[in-house]
């Protein structure tokens, strides 16, 4: 549940890339 | 008159030696090289001028280039150590260094910090954390109100600023992550941990023996 986050780990949760994608070909 | 080697090869604005990249990361000189391949390929893929320019790392995050995103906006300048508004070879290398899977939990908070420290003040404050969990809820499909972010923010600050100065220092933010380790589980990228086997192709063109 988002209330029930810190707001660290709300921001980490929405997060909607990842680092790997800078390796796709 | 001594021989002179025809082999030429041009490199990019900002390139360092990959034997200096790979004693100050935990990639072997052959990775560092695999990651120039990539670093000329993202780096010419909108300005071709051998930099990664803001819009090129967003493109290769989102595979679009109108796609914008605040936590790629802070990881681009995070990585842009010396703020001159495009990421050079080393400052890629050293960056990425810090998302192996053999990298320092201390340099993966200490990364992390300077994400979440917007206007570099050395402190995250409480207006920040509030800018940013609003711009990403934004972004995201996640539906919030004002009230719920600002009492879940209020929550955390509490929680994480110990001395009640009203801004989280490293020392906090260091003790507030060992208690949430995953708040750091963003930091590291298992395909690091061996770029030649994932990426079998960039090796090839490896000029020197590790």
């Amino acid at each position: 549940k988002p209330v029930s986050m810190n707001a660290f780990e709300l921001i980490s949760r929405s997060r909607e890339f990842s680092l790997e994608n800078l390796f796709e070909k | 008159m001594g021989c002179i080697s025809s082999k030429t090869t041009k490199y990019t604005p900002g390139y360092e030696e990959p034997t200096v990249l790979a004693a100050e990361t935990p990639f072997t000189i052959s990775e560092v090289e695999a990651l120039y391949v990539l670093y000329k390929k993202l780096s010419s893929s909108i300005i071709d001028d051998g930099l990664i320019h803001k819009e090129e790392f967003q493109f290769a995050l989102f595979k679009n280039r109108n796609r914008k995103n605040l936590f790629a906006d802070r990881l681009f300048d995070v990585f842009d150590v010396k703020r001159n508004g495009v990421i050079e070879f080393g400052e890629f290398v050293r960056s990425l260094g810090v998302f192996h899977p053999n990298a320092s939990v201390t340099d993966k908070i200490a990364f992390a910090f300077r994400l979440y420290d917007l206007r570099g003040t050395g402190f995250i404050e409480l207006e920040e954390l509030k800018e940013m969990v609003s711009a990403l809820l934004h972004e995201s499909e996640l539906v919030l109100s004002n009230d719920i972010i600002e009492a879940i923010v209020n929550k955390t600050f509490i929680e994480a600023d110990t001395n009640g100065d009203e801004k989280i220092d490293p020392e906090e933010w260091k003790q507030f992550v060992l208690k949430y380790p995953s708040l750091i589980k963003n930091m590291t990228l298992p395909y690091l941990k061996d770029i030649s086997l994932a990426f079998p192709s960039f090796i090839i063109t490896s000029e020197v023996d590790d």
